[in-house]
Order: C-alpha cells, then sequence, then structure tokens
C-alpha cells in the first residue's frame, strides 16, 4: 500500500457515498445513467470472484464487499426507490458496444486463459468505458447539478491516482500489470474533457454546462 | 517466465 493508492481508494469510496448522498437528499437519481452504475455492478462481480478463493487483506476484504454492497444499492435506489425520478429517454448510449469489444478484448488479452483470469481482464475494461453512458447523458443534457459533478469528480480523481501509485510500484516493488495500467490510463484520459469544464467552472461557482 | 501480476489492489 503506498499514498496514491490509499487515497485513491479512499476518492473511489468518497464518490460513492457523494452519489448515495445525492440520491437519499434531493431524493431523485436524475443526471445519473442507471447504465453506468449497472456497468459498475458487472464490473465489481466480475473483478471480485477471487472473493472466494484468493485471501489479500482485511482491507481487501471489505473494500471488495463494500464496492458489490453498494453498487447493488444504488441500482436498487434508482430501478425501485426512485424509479419515477430516472429518465430512459436521457439514458440511451447503446451499452452492447461496450460488452462486446471489452469481452473480446478480455478473450485475446488476458494472463491466462481460464475462466476467473478472463472475467477479471474483462472487468478491468468494462470499468475503463462503464462511465461512457453517463458522459454521454452529460453530452446530450448539456449541464448537470454540482453534486453529480463532484460525485464524477472523485470517480476520475480516483482513477488518476492510481497512475502514480503504478509508477510507484514500478520502482519500489518493480512490479507492472500491464492490462490494468493500459487500461487505467483509458480510463483516467476519458475524464480529461470533464475535468476541463470542472475545474475551470463548478469550483469556480458556477454552473456545470457544455459549450453549445 | 511469466509470472501473474499480483492482484492486490481494487
Amino acid at each position: 500500500m503506498n499514498l496514491f493508492r490509499l487515497l485513491g481508494d479512499l476518492a473511489h469510496l468518497a464518490s460513492i457515498f457523494i452519489l448515495l448522498h445525492k440520491i437519499q437528499t434531493t431524493r431523485s437519481c436524475r443526471g445519473i445513467s442507471f447504465k453506468t452504475q449497472a456497468l459498475y455492478v458487472l464490473v465489481f462481480l466480475t473483478r471480485y470472484v477471487d472473493l472466494f478463493f484468493h485471501w489479500v487483506s482485511l482491507y481487501n476484504f471489505v473494500m471488495k464487499i463494500f464496492f458489490i454492497a453498494s453498487s447493488c444499492y444504488i441500482l436498487y435506489l434508482m430501478k425501485y426507490r426512485f424509479r419515477p425520478t430516472h429518465d430512459p429517454s436521457l439514458d440511451t448510449f447503446k451499452i452492447e458496444y461496450l460488452l462486446g469489444p471489452c469481452f473480446v478484448l478480455a478473450l485475446i488479452f488476458n494472463y491466462h486463459f481460464e475462466l476467473a483470469e478472463v472475467l477479471w481482464a474483462f472487468s478491468i475494461y468494462l470499468e475503463a468505458v462503464a462511465i461512457f453512458p453517463q458522459l454521454f447523458m452529460l453530452q446530450r443534457t448539456g449541464e448537470a447539478e454540482a453534486i453529480t459533478t463532484h460525485y464524477l469528480a472523485a470517480l476520475g480523481v480516483y482513477r488518476a491516482l492510481y497512475i502514480p501509485n503504478w509508477i510507484y510500484r514500478y520502482f519500489t516493488e518493480g512490479v507492472v500489470d500491464p492490462i490494468a495500467v493500459v487500461a487505467g490510463i483509458v480510463q483516467t484520459g476519458l475524464y480529461l474533457d470533464f475535468f476541463y469544464v470542472y475545474f475551470t467552472k463548478v469550483l469556480q461557482g458556477q454552473k456545470f454546462e457544455l459549450p453549445a | 517466465p511469466s509470472e501473474l501480476p499480483v492482484k492486490d489492489e481494487l
């Protein structure tokens, strides 16, 4: 464990609490892509199958359980509790375009051709692009509540912090995980446009609005 | 030698 990774994980945790807070306080999931949230459930379920056979640490175990449970809970809130506040006509990204290629990539690029490894690689690729439906929705509506942008920023920061973590690990432990690194860089890259607007507008106290 | 990366990250 190093500081970058710890802060990254904390940013990830923060993003989930921000999202829960947004849904609970506004009693609405307006502006949140159900598809992206559903993809995260799939990401966690396929990545953490090793919960059953690979013990890492208590920290790792608790976090995995939390990510699975909280993502399922968010899906429940969106699907049942606050269903009327979700507008499927804005959430129109076709996730088949993400699932198919990620699955094919996982079949080709994995560390070992066995079920758990292919699922793991699939989860890495899918996580990298799971934010697409959300960003697409943002693009369509052209604006977002501040709290929704804080959620996205925390999620982006989480991924961005994993990059110095990998650099640090390369120099201190000599380990590189090329699949995670390449996917992680792609994933972070997807947030660049968002970050630009977030830092130049939201953090200056302005409304998050995309240029027309 | 193809050693699998240790999967200790989340």
